[in-house]
């Protein structure tokens, strides 16, 4: 439970968020 | 200002407006004081501060610092798989500020919830604050040499676009010098070629002109790829520093305060049992007593639990060290492309 098994890529996998400004 | 928020994720677009992040991040603060929720840029420029920045840059700044705070949230193995954060970046209603005050009183914090909190210690290795310390430290001079870093590659990319213009005002200057139709004076068309020279001058201008675009694509290239992922992990590890801090003031701080108020009312209790005071105030100051040790009791499993996830944090840091490697991927590629493209044109121009 205390272990966090993941790898970079797997983090970064979860999700990519686009931020973009509405002009 | 507003944003478009997009997640590849749930394959929706939302729309945010800044004080909407403010409200997130607040209740993801207060739902998980113990993890490494990142900070938010500020709202405004800072009146009255000397700074070279335009409003421009500043609003170009704050969009990219949110777009950030909010993927190191979405790639977090326990923000990610949050009510909150799912809320957070799909719900299409009139009210999200409202929506997520409520999802977070609903569900309490995350030491309310999670299902091992109270059997933390259990978890816990012996060593705990030892390799608490070592980790803080080893993470610290990390932190420390990523600035330095990140302000280096900075310049190096302000630099590659300083050359984008430097290179196209260049080419400009030598097709004016070649458009000039003024006759020569007669001692220097007898003795010199500068007529046919300046004629050709005319045309480098375009190959000046490709130099400059490749080196403002580098410029950009390495903002993106470079100073951005390095800004990127920095807030992971400012955000790091910051639950340090908050472990040491908040609960261990809370915990003292308790124990000292503990101690306190223990106190009261033995002089008023010697001065044999009324039954009634005894019997309040009794079960006061009782209550602070509740009180106290739960502090202790918060200050475990506390513990439990900063080490979690501690690995999290661990696990996404190896972003150096992209960065310096995405650098190493950036100037090889760089190089070479500006390299074929510097080849043609040689003749």
């Amino acid at each position: 439970a205390l272990t966090i098994s993941q790898t970079l890529d797997q983090l970064l996998s979860r999700d990519t968020v686009q931020v973009e400004l509405i002009p | 200002v507003e944003y478009q928020v997009t997640s590849q994720r749930y394959k929706i677009s939302v729309y945010r407006r800044y004080s909407d992040f403010d409200v997130f991040h607040e209740v993801l603060l207060q739902r998980f004081a113990y993890r490494v929720v990142p900070a938010l840029p500020p709202k405004r420029m800072l009146k009255g501060v000397l700074t070279s920045v335009s409003e421009r840059e500043f609003i170009e700044g704050r969009r990219r610092a949110l777009g950030r705070f909010i993927n190191l949230v979405a790639c977090h193995p326990f923000f990610s798989e949050d009510e909150l954060v799912k809320t957070f970046l799909t719900f299409n209603g009139s009210d999200v500020q409202t929506k997520l005050r409520d999802t977070c009183k609903k569900t309490g914090d995350e030491f309310m919830t999670h299902r091992i909190a109270t059997q933390a210690k259990e978890y816990l290795p012996a060593d705990i604050q030892a390799q608490f310390s070592t980790s803080r430290d080893v993470i610290r001079n990390i932190h420390n040499s990523f600035q330095k870093l990140r302000d280096r590659a900075e310049k190096m990319a302000d630099r590659s676009k300083e050359n984008a213009t430097d290179l196209l005002m260049f080419g400009r200057e030598l097709s004016t010098l070649g458009s000039d139709a003024s006759p020569l004076p007669s001692l220097a068309s007898s003795q010199s070629t500068w007529g046919t020279l300046r004629q050709s001058l005319k045309s480098l201008s375009v190959e000046f002109s490709v130099l400059s675009d490749k080196a403002a694509q580098q410029g950009r290239r390495e903002e993106d790829d470079v100073v951005e992922k390095l800004n990127f992990f920095l807030d992971l590890l400012q955000s790091y520093r910051d639950l340090c801090e908050r472990h040491e003031k908040g609960v261990l701080h809370e915990h003292q305060k308790a124990l000292h108020k503990y101690s306190v009312m223990k106190r009261q209790m033995m002089s008023a049992t010697v001065q044999s005071k009324e039954p009634a105030s005894v019997e309040q100051l009794e079960s006061r007593i009782v209550q602070q040790e509740s009180a106290i009791q739960t502090m202790e499993l918060r200050n475990y639990f506390s513990l439990f996830c900063l080490h979690q944090e501690t690995q999290l840091i661990f696990t996404y060290l190896p972003i150096t490697s992209h960065i310096l991927g995405a650098f190493v590629n950036s100037q090889v492309q760089g190089h070479r493209e500006m390299g074929e044109v510097w080849n043609e121009l040689q003749p």
